[in-house]
């Protein structure tokens, strides 16, 4: 329905501008419904200008300005309506250390409501993790699953879990 | 509502009996690549009623049964199971499930010819019945609840239109 | 043939007139995320020749132009320029540059309006010129010898069709 | 022409068969022209099978395959032609360590004949690097190159280069 739609919107909206300011540390994001025709019609554009820089396509940013920017959105939607559980693959891979940190720092929030499945190949990823599960093929082309013993650290600086396998 | 177990056998690489068991909180999935940890992502994204083999990186839906090794055959057959606790009163009889049980077990199987069956605590049922079980609790086709590998830009570069879909799901 | 220099001013985020020396072997370029280290990739390409804002990330050429910042204001004019050394007298003749130097200079211009300036050693050229001075070298539109990122899998998925223009140009 | 593009594809095929093997320590690849029509006009597909798997199609491998398979198609081309200069940014982004250490490993026998420039967040890669550029954005919004000092150490395996600004 119309009126449910522009509420949800609104709300993910305002979630976006200020999670967008947070997670890069200033600059500013929004939300815009498109030109044109019925508001159940229009299309949802994004625009993300990074602290310091001007406003430019976000084709131009970076591949981890880019991957920054989809999860401020995709937390903002999350706040929205927690998903009771998501399955997040691989989505440190293109972002440095320190968004990577900052990409866990938010993501703490969203545990008292969701729990998350995260496929990773990052340390520090995996150092914040409560249960930790590795695949192997040691028979080529056969998947088995390997739970590996772990002692969560809580200082995310020194992410070294104690594996055993 | 949350997850409690996974237990695929016959689904892409995992030829054998596999379980995995969930705990509130971050469970990490690590491994070189190619041992299947997408696999697992595919496996949830399966149970819970994907329709689209593309989405599952297959051209069609058999793709995504065990399909032999070097020293293994085909398997005739793929099934996830699912098992999901603390789900509401309103959402198990909208699924049709008995109000009694705490903990639901979904199971899909496919066979070669294509065809899936749909299971709810080992009870057949129809796909429609598993997506009842989900209405409105953000885990949908086209909700961000699954983010696979290399897709998290795609939020910045679909259309506009299709971005919509999403915000109309989580309404 | 081989680079020496890359020099940057007005491109992108390169506010400044920045160099790059090259030396044999492998150049590591490292740096956190936005800083412009692709940048550096997109500098590369175009001025070899690149047409495609596209291919730049960009939506019209003049988006490569800096842009300004919250304390510097926008620049009207983008300029890189790439030095390479070791050019046979044959590409060299091609060009129409004089066979006595060894190395060669190549220089692009951009202004607001969209329009490109081609320079071979301070002289004005035309782009065919520069597309002469690497015929048949590998290093081409069309030849992956630039490879942006996220592009890799590209390979994989483009059309069966695209990629034989590839093998054309290694022909 | 038509005989050309026949050598030059044949070439290649030779190259990517054998490279694919060596990196994938086994399995199976080919390029094989698409069905119907001029050679002129025809396609390329391209199909791959790691070491102890069935043959499927190459969207079902994953990223990590995807890119090494990808890598050896690029080095077959290099083979053939080789490029005086490539430019790679962020290939070893989905790599675990070992395909990491197998693409260097391939990528010093093209350093006979081809510099490369290489974007990279990774450590190994990094230290197989003879020159190193740090590009950093003091000033928002605006990149300066910073030319970092370098020993480059030949134990691949101790890949810690020493980096003074
Ligand atoms: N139907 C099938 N039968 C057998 N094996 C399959 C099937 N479908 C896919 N596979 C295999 O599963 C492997 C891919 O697994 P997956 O994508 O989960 O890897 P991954 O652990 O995510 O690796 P990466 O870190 O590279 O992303 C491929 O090698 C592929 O051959
Ligand atoms: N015309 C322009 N003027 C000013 N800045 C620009 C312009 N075009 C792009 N930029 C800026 O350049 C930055 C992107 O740089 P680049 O893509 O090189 O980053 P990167 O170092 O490769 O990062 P990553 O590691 O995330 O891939 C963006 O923040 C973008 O705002
Ligand atoms: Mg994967
Ligand atoms: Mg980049």
């Amino acid at each position: 329905t119309r009126q449910m739609f522009l509420e949800t919107f609104e709300k993910v909206r305002d979630n976006f501008r200020q999670m967008f300011v947070e997670i890069f540390g200033g600059g500013k994001a929004d939300l815009i419904l498109t030109e044109g025709g019925d508001v159940l019609e229009c299309g949802i554009d994004i625009v993300a200008r990074p602290p310091g820089k001007q406003l430019q396509s976000i084709s131009l940013l970076s591949g981890g300005e880019q991957t920054m920017t989809a999860v401020a959105l995709l937390f903002s939607i999350y706040q929205v309506k927690p998903s009771p559980f998501c399955v997040l693959d691989e989505l440190d891979a293109p972002l440095d250390e320190s968004n990577i940190n900052r990409f866990i720092h938010v993501l703490q929030r969203f545990l008292v409501h969701s729990q998350f499945v995260i496929i990773t190949h990052n340390k520090r990823t995996i150092g914040m993790a409560d249960v930790l599960y590795g695949v192997t093929m040691q028979e080529h082309g056969v998947s088995k699953i390997v739970s590996v013993k772990f002692h969560k650290t809580h200082d995310a600086s020194n992410g070294n879990p104690l594996l055993e396998p | 509502m949350y997850l409690k177990n996974l237990t695929v056998l016959g689904f892409k690489s995992f030829a054998e009996k596999t379980s995995l068991n969930f705990q509130p909180g971050v469970t990490a999935i690590v491994g070189p690549n190619g041992c299947g940890k997408s696999n697992v992502s595919d496996a949830i994204r399966w149970v819970l009623g994907e329709q689209s083999a593309k989405a599952l990186r297959g051209g069609e839906m058999a793709d995504i049964i065990f399909n032999g090794t070097d020293s293994r055959k085909p398997l005739s057959m793929a099934e996830v199971s699912l098992t999901i606790g603390g789900i509401d009163g309103e959402h198990l009889t909208a699924a049709g499930v008995e109000i009694a049980y705490n903990e639901v077990t979904l199971t899909r199987r496919v066979f070669r010819d294509g065809s899936s069956e749909y299971f709810l605590n080992k009870t057949p049922c129809r796909l429609r019945d598993i997506q009842q079980l989900f209405m409105g609790t953000g885990v949908g086709r086209s909700s961000y609840s699954i983010m696979a590998q290399g897709n998290i830009t795609q939020i910045l570069s679909s259309k506009p239109e299709d971005r919509r879909v999403v915000f109309e799901e989580a309404a």
